[in-house]
């Protein structure tokens, strides 16, 4: 590998730089990574290209380690947990693995309805929540997303839930209504509460290439954020843009969503990620 | 933005007498940096950008006053190619019903965009006829009725429990007696490495002979468009791509990716929630938003 006394075969390291950039890591988060690896190979005598990629392997490892995983929730029921996006990232879908996830661990779930807006959107959660077995509070098509997550918060209480999860409708991060109105939700959804809401999680689409970005930085702007769900990893798409917001926006992954069906959801684990962008 | 970077390189260059050949080469690392930026596949990219430098590298640039306005016309010249002609129009059967399928991956806009087809094909004054496909998505089938109806066009359904062969069939039988022009046929969200998925829509598209098969991309998608473009274009006969989403902020690299390995037309554009919000595709806008 070597191809003089301390210089490091820069072919491979090319090689590296297009697995990232294929991965949809970004060019210059990939450019920044592979400059720091050449220095660690300098600095710690890196000798065989397996060690090369082991080395960058634990290099993001150690960018995307977050201890605030997966969920914080208050010890006093009911904790919230608010779930955004732009449209058909996985929300809805998502809501119910989380469900059934929550269930598994003894907790009594609600759900609230609050996408009041797309077709059929709360037939779909309902549908989820039959499916997983859980409770859900829904309004009718139309009605005012906020009001649904203050009823949901109400019922929780009544009915002795641990945990409601808030679905909201699909919305571009550029359309400043929509965004304010998601904004009045989470004011309504901690008034409910009369604490901070306990996880505030953007799902993201692991097919989606750079404009992820924009979208953390967006939504990070409009709410408090508390972690990334990034659903759709059983394509062929690596979802490596959640290195540059990590990297930007100190936001946790949380959740990774690997399919369709309810049980298809494992909390994330840096140094699998990791490894998998160089399977 | 691109335009201002490359000025940028070139003025620094020129600061050192006249312009070789490995200074078109460094100009073009900026073109290859905005492409990769704007989702642009990194294989396309190089492509792309080995196809520029050839062009830039003959016309005279290195003599040129202005070369980083000529490096930005080659290189707007080259996505405008690569995005192909205007081509936004719908291939109708000599004999009605014209099918159009509609397939793609998961939250793609499918449902919404067989609505807007449908709006668009009444106001061209033909009826047409939606075929809810999606047998597995909780509420697809509602989905699609109540879009449908938001535009007046019905939605056929034998419910979920029925074969989407035994339903697309039975769809056009339908359309026959009631002379409706246009099926289209919406179908379930299906990773493009899902066999048995993909083996359904193969049969689907078998079944039905559509005038149309057209892939609905999420313009946002990124390096990972020329696999689901080529899947598709590999197991069934493609005839068309459908962006959507292309109201938000992203730079759109998909529709050069999905062009270079495919070959086929990019017919319309989704720019909005509402069964209007459905565009024709003009490759010179698309290029400019690309390059930033
Ligand atoms: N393969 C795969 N598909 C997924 C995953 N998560 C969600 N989906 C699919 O993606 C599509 C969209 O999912 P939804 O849950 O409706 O997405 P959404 O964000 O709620 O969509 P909107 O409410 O319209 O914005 C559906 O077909 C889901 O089954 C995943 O992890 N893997
Ligand atoms: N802003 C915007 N949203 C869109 C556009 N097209 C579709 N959507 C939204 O994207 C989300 C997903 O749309 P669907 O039509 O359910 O997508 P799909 O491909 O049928 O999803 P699956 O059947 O689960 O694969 C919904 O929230 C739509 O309203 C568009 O052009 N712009
Ligand atoms: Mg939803
Ligand atoms: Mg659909």
């Amino acid at each position: 590998l070597f191809t003089g006394r301390g210089r490091v075969d820069e072919a491979f390291l090319d090689e590296l730089e297009e697995t990232l950039i294929e991965s949809d890591v970004g060019v210059h988060t990939a450019t920044r990574l592979v400059g720091e690896l050449r220095e660690a190979a300098r600095r710690e005598g890196i000798e065989t290209s397996e060690q090369l990629r082991d080395r960058l392997v634990s290099l993001m490892a150690g960018l995307l380690q977050d201890e605030r995983r997966p969920l914080r929730l208050a010890p006093e029921p009911p904790a919230l947990i608010l779930v955004v996006g732009v449209n058909g990232t996985g929300k809805t879908t998502s809501i119910a693995k989380l469900a059934y996830w929550l269930r598994g661990q003894g907790k009594k779930v609600l759900l609230a309805a609050a996408d009041t807006f797309r077709a059929a959107a709360i037939d779909q959660l309902e549908l989820w929540a039959q499916r997983v077995g859980v409770d859900i509070v829904r309004h009718h098509e139309g009605a005012d997303p906020a009001a649904v997550v203050y009823d949901a918060v109400q019922a929780a209480r009544a009915r002795g839930a641990d945990v409601v999860i808030a679905d909201t409708a699909g919305r571009l991060h550029t359309r400043v209504n929509l965004m304010e109105e998601l904004k009045k939700v989470h004011r309504v959804a901690e008034r409910a509460l009369g604490r901070p809401v306990d996880e505030v999680l953007l799902v993201l689409d692991a097919t989606v290439g750079q404009n992820s970005v924009s979208q953390a930085r967006h939504f990070a702007q409009a709410l408090p954020l508390t972690g990334i769900l990034l659903a759709k990893m059983d394509g062929t798409a690596r979802g490596g843009v959640i290195v540059t917001i990590k990297d930007e926006l100190g936001l946790p992954i949380k959740f990774i969503g690997t399919g369709e069906k309810p049980e298809k959801l494992a909390p994330f684990n840096p140094q699998e990620f990791a490894a998998a962008l160089f399977a | 933005s691109l335009t201002q970077k490359l000025q940028g390189v070139f003025q620094r260059l020129r600061g050192k007498g006249t312009l070789k050949e490995q200074d078109i080469t460094e100009a073009l690392r900026e073109v290859r940096l905005a492409l990769l930026e704007a989702d642009v596949n990194f294989r396309v990219a190089r492509d792309l950008c080995a196809r520029i430098k050839e062009k830039a590298v003959g016309q005279e640039v290195l003599e040129s006053l202005t070369p980083s306005q000529q490096v930005i016309k080659i290189v707007h010249e080259e996505l405008c190619a690569l995005l192909g002609e205007d081509e936004s129009r719908l291939q109708y059967a000599s004999r009605p019903p014209t099918v159009i399928l509609m397939v793609g991956v998961q939250g793609s806009g499918k449902t919404t965009t067989c609505a807007k087809l449908a709006h668009l094909i009444r106001r061209q004054g033909r009826r047409s006829m939606l075929v809810a496909c999606d047998i597995y998505r909780p509420a697809a089938i509602k989905q699609l009725e109540v879009v449908g109806a938001q535009v007046g066009v019905p939605a056929f359904t034998l419910g979920d429990r029925t074969d989407v062969v035994d339903i697309a069939r039975a769809a056009v039988e339908r359309a026959r007696e009631q002379g409706v022009d246009v099926l289209i046929v919406d179908t379930a969200g299906r990773l493009h490495v899902d066999q048995v998925m993909m083996d359904e829509v193969a049969r689907l598209e078998e079944a039905l002979q559509p005038q149309e098969a057209l892939l609905v991309l999420d313009a946002m998608t990124g390096q990972d468009a020329v696999n689901i473009a080529s899947e598709f274009a590999g197991r069934l006969n493609i005839t068309g791509f459908i962006l959507t989403k292309l109201d938000g902020d992203t730079r759109g690299g998909a529709a050069l990716s999905v062009r270079a390995v495919s070959g086929k037309p990019i017919k319309f554009v989704g720019v909005g929630e509402k069964p209007e919000m459905l565009e024709p595709f003009h490759p010179e806008r698309m290029a400019s938003r690309i390059l930033g």
